[in-house]
């Protein structure tokens, strides 16, 4: 009896390892062991063998938080995606993966250039325009990100485009001014187009850790984010730190970046993700 | 935050007592705690535990401190031995110029940071130059290029359809030609595991030799953070990093993982968008910062 208690308890050290190596951070991981280490001691787990499948179909079912066709199909085009969050994460990226996705279903996507503040912005997002075939709105660099989004919706309306999607500055939730403005650009496009932005999608980088947390919640209360998109899930980062963040904020992960390339995109699934977790 | 939390943990104990492995065993997993929440490496955090666990027992509580305090001294001064007390330079070549390669994985802040540092240089009286060797991201040479016109430095840009170990290699034959004495090579980003652009970075580092080559990490890595270092560590024998988005609030436990595994120095920290200088690495505030 001894023995086997030994050998449980290194089964759940090596899960405690494993979780907290995913980023899937203090907190949760002590809820999930707790919560574990409960089943065990009323044994409604058989066996410590039969753990980590328990824990990959919980996890899994905490992620299979809001399916993804539901959003766009009751109201008139464009429909308007809006994409943000911190710098460098691949949003401007993603936005050409996405227009590809529905470039391939015979959508027309209109791309707004809504970094009008670092170098080289405007033309990156021109550049995927080009090889996706997507319309680019743009202005002068250094112009009125409200202003450009405005032209964007009043084009995108006329000219009967499918899709818009936005693409905004990356910037830190901790800079105040910052996060003013994209609640601005968010308003703006509300008013040229009454229920727009229809999607908000939070661009978060499977490499982070805690900090995605902080990040996805205080982006979520400036403006309506309706997902998340997880990206550079092809390095060995276990993107961990979505969990908490769909468990506590309610916000389904969307999709996932798996690569460079347009066709690196791939809609989110719980089943494969939890499972990659214990590879 | 940790210092109330090691107050509780400590109310018990008062001054003349010695600290043992019973007393400051709850302690450690308050810190233990700490660190992973600020996304200190799992292993890295077990190693650093058990330095302070060999330093903290049987040392006398003091008189003018809390127990708890005894061991955030302890844990913060270990901390920034770990870090890195002493201030690592930027190394210049014997003769010029001087070739500083920044590599990373993607959206690091490499592009950015080369532009600082080709500032700060400019500034100090160098006269630096920009090689534009990411030919993959779109409009990447028109952002050094940009970047390059902000700060009037000159850019090498030959193209997209040269290879950047070509691009490098020709850029500081371009360099001595022109009096240029720092040649600041901004590579695309890329993955570990990448074999194929893995070994392109050690193509470009034999064929020019650099006095320093930077790894540049994003401060909000979480526990991948091991496995980036050691492999660009491994590939390329890196001679520092350069931690950026130190703006955020991100606790920063990467920049312990990194230096843990590589050994390296962090030389540089990465403060804002624009293009003020990178500042130089302030040990005893990182060690503050990550504890909370
Ligand atoms: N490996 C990998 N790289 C990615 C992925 N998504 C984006 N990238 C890369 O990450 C880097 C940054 O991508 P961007 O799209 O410019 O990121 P961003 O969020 O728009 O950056 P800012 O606008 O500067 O805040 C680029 O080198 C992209 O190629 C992904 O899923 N996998
Ligand atoms: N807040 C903040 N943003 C930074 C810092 N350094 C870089 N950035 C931003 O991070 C984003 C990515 O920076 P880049 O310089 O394009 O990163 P990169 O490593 O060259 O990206 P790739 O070439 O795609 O791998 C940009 O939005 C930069 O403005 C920093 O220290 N603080
Ligand atoms: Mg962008
Ligand atoms: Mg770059």
């Amino acid at each position: 009896l001894g023995e086997r208690k030994d050998i449980t308890s290194e089964i759940l050290d090596d899960l405690e390892e494993l979780l907290l190596l995913s980023d899937i951070g203090v907190t949760t991981t002590m809820r999930i062991m707790n919560g574990l280490r409960d089943k065990l001691r009323k044994n409604e787990i058989r066996d410590a063998c039969f753990v980590r499948g328990f824990i990959r179909s919980e996890i899994e079912s905490i992620l299979n938080y809001g399916s993804i066709d539901t959003l766009w199909e009751d109201h008139d085009p464009p429909h308007i995606i809006m994409v943000v969050g911190v710098n460098g994460v691949g949003k401007t990226t993603t936005i050409a993966k996405l227009a590809r996705h529905y470039r391939d279903q015979g959508k027309t996507v209109f791309l707004a250039a809504g970094d009008t503040f670092r170098a080289g912005a405007i033309q990156q997002l021109q550049e995927w325009g080009k090889r996706v075939n997507a319309e680019v709105i743009s202005q002068a660099e250094g112009s009125d990100p409200s202003a450009v989004a405005w032209d964007a919706v009043a084009a995108a309306k006329s000219r009967h485009a499918d899709i818009l999607i936005i693409d905004t500055a990356g910037r830190l939730h901790t800079q105040f001014n910052l996060m003013e403005e994209l609640k601005k650009v968010h308003r703006v496009v509300g008013k040229n187009m009454p229920g727009a932005p229809h999607e908000i999608l939070l661009v978060l980088d499977a490499t982070t850790g805690q900090n995605a947390v902080a990040q996805a919640r205080l982006f979520s209360e400036a403006v309506r984010v309706t997902g998340i998109a997880l990206t550079k899930l092809d390095g060995t980062a276990k993107g961990g730190i979505v969990i908490s963040i769909v468990n506590d904020l309610k916000l389904p992960v969307r999709y996932i970046g798996i690569g460079e390339r347009m066709d690196d995109l791939r809609d989110f699934d719980p089943r494969t993700f939890a499972a990659a977790l214990f590879e | 935050n940790l210092t109330d939390r090691l107050q509780s943990v400590f109310k018990t104990l008062r001054g003349h007592a010695k600290l043992t492995e019973g007393n400051i065993a709850e302690a450690l997993r308050e810190v233990r705690l700490a660190l992973l929440e600020a996304d200190v490496n799992f292993k890295v955090v077990k190693r650093f535990i058990n330095q302070v666990q060999e330093r903290a027992v049987g040392k006398e509580v003091f008189k003018s401190l809390t127990p708890g305090q005894q061991v955030i001294k302890i844990v913060h001064e270990e901390l920034v031995d770990l870090l890195g007390r002493e201030k690592a330079a930027m190394v210049r070549a014997p003769m010029p110029p001087t070739v500083v390669m920044l590599v990373g994985l993607q959206g690091s802040g490499k592009t950015t940071s080369c532009a600082k540092l080709a500032k700060t240089f400019k500034k100090e009286g160098r006269q630096p130059m920009l090689v534009a060797a990411d030919i993959y991201r779109p409009a990447a040479i028109d952002q050094l290029k940009t970047l390059g016109t902000q700060i009037d430095v000159p850019v090498y840009a030959p193209g997209t359809d040269i290879n950047p170990v070509e691009i490098c290699e020709s850029g500081l034959a371009a360099a001595k030609r022109e009096g240029i004495d720092t040649v600041i090579l901004d590579t695309a980003g890329r993955l570990h595991i990448d074999r194929a652009l893995m070994d392109e970075l050690r193509n470009i580092k034999s064929k020019t030799n650099p006095s320093e080559i930077l790894l540049v990490a994003d401060a909000m890595t979480g526990q991948d953070a091991v496995n980036i270092a050691q492999s660009f560590n491994n590939d390329l024998d890196i001679s520092g990093v350069i931690l950026t988005k130190l703006d955020g609030d991100a606790r920063g436990g990467a920049a312990l993982s990194i230096k843990s595994v590589t050994g390296k120095p962090i030389k540089l920290v990465g403060m804002g968008e624009k293009l003020d200088p990178l500042e130089v690495f302030h040990p005893d505030r990182m060690a503050s910062r990550i504890l909370g």
